[in-house]
């Protein structure tokens, strides 16, 4: 559908796509991660977009659920906020963005 | 009015009272709190009454504040979730609950 395909093409054109709701705090939590890393993300919020909800159930088919926030990086689809903060914890979420050149 | 009534009495009422929504992980989080106490606790899941909105607002006069969850504790007001998990932590909830007789 061409929502899908634009869904697909959000993903693939952003490092990192937060799907979100403004007035959750597990979104705002998985967005001030980011924050902290400095690394720049698109997000897209869902109650404040009239197809908010046909996009999260193309969300739901593509990734297995449907909550938010639904996060993606590099294309992929990561988790959700325990997933990110988890990520976060072990430093693996910041393996994602920083290239160390070897020596 | 009769709503701000109604509130009242449910804060009256019943020791514990959440205001939350069911989708809300903060909301699940405050109310595992209490589940981890065993402590019985009044749910009002507003996102499921037709005058959700209204409480919401009438509890944001009495509080200083709307957003979910609302926790009320032996008729007072104590907080949101970060609230109650701070009490739970310090030790300073249980002591909302237990009563020890001194020797
Ligand atoms: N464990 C998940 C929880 C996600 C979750 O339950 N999200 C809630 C909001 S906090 C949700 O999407 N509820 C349904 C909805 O808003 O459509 C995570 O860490 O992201
Ligand atoms: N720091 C507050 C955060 C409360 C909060 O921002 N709640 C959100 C949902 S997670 C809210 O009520 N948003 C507006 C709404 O749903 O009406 C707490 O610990 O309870
Ligand atoms: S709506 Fe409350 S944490 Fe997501």
């Amino acid at each position: 559908s061409p929502l899908a395909q634009e869904i697909k093409q959000t993903i693939a054109d952003h490092k990192v796509v937060i799907y979100s709701k403004t007035y959750c705090s597990y979104c705002t939590r998985a967005k001030g991660i980011f924050d902290q890393l400095n690394t720049p993300y698109k997000k897209v919020e869902l109650n404040k977009l009239s197809d908010g909800d046909q996009i999260q159930e193309i969300l739901s088919n593509m990734t297995g659920g449907s909550t938010v926030p639904r996060v993606f990086i590099n294309g992929k689809f990561v988790g959700g906020c325990s997933e990110t903060a988890s990520l976060y914890k072990s430093g693996k979420l910041q393996d994602m963005f920083y290239v160390v050149k070897d020596c």
